[in-house]
């Protein structure tokens, strides 16, 4: 379908990508942990997409089978290549 | 408003109310801390109630300031006639 093959392409041209909601806790504490780690992920935030909300977090379990949020893509190989995954290893490794 | 009041009876009559949504992993985690401490708490959840959950959630915001879930209610001087307000202390102590 046309949302699938956008969200293929959102995941694939950004490093990390979070799907997430505005009101969610575990959502906020994810964003903080990617902000606290020097890592700006590509946010996308369903509850702020009108009917596409729902539709995408659908497309999202056909593609990965979870439905919950957040749901976080990370493309270590991408990070590697920018230099960015050393730092992110390292300070995870930290705490 | 009557449902005001039925909001001030609920929690007047349980010593443990718990305003949640089914959904919620906040909401989770507060309803198993209470299941591993051996206190049965009223539990609503608000996304079970239709139209009504959103009222009632603006009812708790006019009550208590805190329009987020978990939204929880703990009588302590009504546990403690129960006897399980002491159990609950040290079993809280020791986590
Ligand atoms: N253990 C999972 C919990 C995920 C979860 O249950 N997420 C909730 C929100 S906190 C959810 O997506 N519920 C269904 C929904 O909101 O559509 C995690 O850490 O990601
Ligand atoms: N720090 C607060 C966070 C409460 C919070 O942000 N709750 C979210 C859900 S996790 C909420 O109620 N958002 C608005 C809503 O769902 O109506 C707590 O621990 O209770
Ligand atoms: S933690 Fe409450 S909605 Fe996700």
């Amino acid at each position: 379908s046309r949302l699938e093959e956008s969200v293929k392409k959102t995941i694939d041209e950004n490093p990390v990508v979070v799907y997430s909601k505005t009101w969610c806790s575990y959502s906020s504490e994810v964003k903080s942990l990617f902000k606290r780690l020097g890592v700006q992920p590509l946010v996308i935030e369903l509850d702020e997409l009108g009917p596409q909300g729902p539709q995408l977090q659908k497309v999202l379990e056909r593609l990965t089978g979870q439905h919950t949020v957040p749901n976080v893509f990370i493309d270590t190989v991408k990070l590697y290549r920018k230099g960015e995954l050393e730092p992110l290893l390292s300070e995870v490794g930290n705490k």
